[in-house]
């Protein structure tokens, strides 16, 4: 379970990129 | 500012994620190309166009697991970026981060944390240090840091992200529930149980006490329930179905990824220290809930 909430936790991408 | 999205572009962006999302990446990889090529032609390698374009391709790249092929045009998009932007547009900052997404995607945590601390550089000096992109600028390096068991450093950015979270969009925001979530996996790692459980029983409480407003004796969170049928277990041998304990529909009804996840994790504390009972009632709970 401790897994689990590691696994869940993800690098989070910036979609602004493409607005610029 | 100064600068838009040409409208082609926009259209352009909109048929390569069509493509993209069908798996027809022999379609939309040419068509990045192709445009690119062809705003090199009229604008020259170093204007914003370019950039978003390379940022573009580099999304179809990532999207086929080709992180290296993206690191390399997400570099390129970089360095027009700060030529034509300036080194400390929010442009830049976004483009920083990605890149130490693409590290961190390799394992590269080390490679990535640099790249992430300058995003997080950038955008305090043009949002302030309390604004909600800062704080997920901080998960992120937490995260990064995480990986590479820094947990001192790990529990000072979630903290710092956390606080920002509860004061710019209060404490109901899922994202303050994702990152004591986050927080309390650091924990873990250190070993310290309690300050884990802690943060986990905030988490199913405020949830709960959104839904069904403020706990008293007929009003209580999952995890007092599980607690009582803990208690409650030795005294009488068989406690009977969950249906005596009167708000435990409500209880369960609780329900979000965040809050399955803080189930099975809190449910793992309590088994740990031999509370199977209360172990088993959070348990099926979140089986519940799926």
């Amino acid at each position: 379970d401790q897994q689990g909430t590691s696994r869940q936790q993800q690098l989070e991408w910036d979609d602004s990129t493409l607005t610029y | 500012g100064g600068y838009e999205v040409p409208n082609r572009l926009r259209t352009l962006h909109n048929l390569v994620i069509q493509y993209a999302s069908q798996g027809r990446y022999e379609v939309a990889v040419p068509l990045c190309k192709q445009a690119l090529e062809d705003l090199e032609k009229s604008s020259g390698h170093d204007h914003p166009d370019v950039a978003t374009m390379l940022n573009i391709l580099a999304l179809v790249y990532r999207d086929q697991n080709k992180y290296k092929e993206a690191t390399h045009l997400l570099n390129d998009a970089l360095a027009i970026r700060e030529k034509t932007l300036g080194k400390d547009h929010p442009a830049v900052a976004a483009t920083l981060n990605n890149l130490a997404v693409l590290f961190g995607k390799r394992g590269k945590y080390k490679e990535a944390e640099p790249l992430c601390k300058r995003a997080l550089g950038i955008r305090e000096k043009v949002l302030g240090r309390s604004h909600p992109d800062v704080a997920k600028q901080l998960n992120n390096l937490a995260l990064l840091c995480l990986n590479q068991a820094k947990y001192d450093e790990v529990e000072y950015y979630y903290k710092r992200a956390l606080e920002i979270f509860e004061s710019k969009l209060g404490g109901d925001d899922p994202s303050v529930a994702r990152t004591k979530n986050n927080l309390a996996t650091c924990y873990l790692k250190q070993g310290k149980f309690k300050d884990a459980e802690t943060l986990y029983k905030e988490i199913l409480t405020r949830a709960h006490e959104k839904e069904f407003g403020s706990v008293n004796n007929d009003n209580k969170p999952i995890w007092m329930h599980a607690e009582e049928r803990e208690e409650s277990k030795s005294k009488q041998k068989d406690s009977g179905p969950y249906v005596e304990y009167g708000s435990w529909y409500k209880a369960c009804k609780v329900d979000s990824p965040t809050v399955n996840t803080t189930l099975k994790s809190l449910g793992a504390l309590y088994r740990r220290q031999g509370k199977l009972e209360a172990a088993e009632t959070l348990e099926e709970c979140a089986t519940k809930s799926r």
